[in-house]
């Protein structure tokens, strides 16, 4: 049920991870767990990719893996 | 899992590889 999950994937909740640090798609999908927020995998990856299209964060390697970050 | 989130992580990034 709904009021199950403990964890909302929106665009205001990736915001505000984006804008205290840089993250790796990996790093925010650990945010997102779907035993977390009631969402499948597919649900995830899709809501995830529309977010992150919306707020097209800015991009930089560290480590050599792409991490998005956003500034305020 | 891990290989789960892997999974997860690639498909995510294919997504958007056609976005950038």
């Amino acid at each position: 049920t709904p009021s199950s999950s403990d964890v909302q994937l929106t665009e205001d909740a990736v915001r505000r991870y984006l804008i205290r640090k840089p993250m790796t798609t990996k790093d925010l999908l650990k945010k997102f767990q779907t035993k977390r927020t009631g969402l499948s995998s597919e649900q995830t990856v899709n809501v995830l990719a529309q977010i992150l299209k919306r707020l097209n964060p800015e991009r930089k390697n560290i480590n050599d893996k792409m991490h998005f970050y956003l500034t305020e | 899992s891990s290989s789960e989130a892997d999974e997860m992580a690639a498909a995510l990034e294919a997504e958007l590889n056609d976005f950038m």
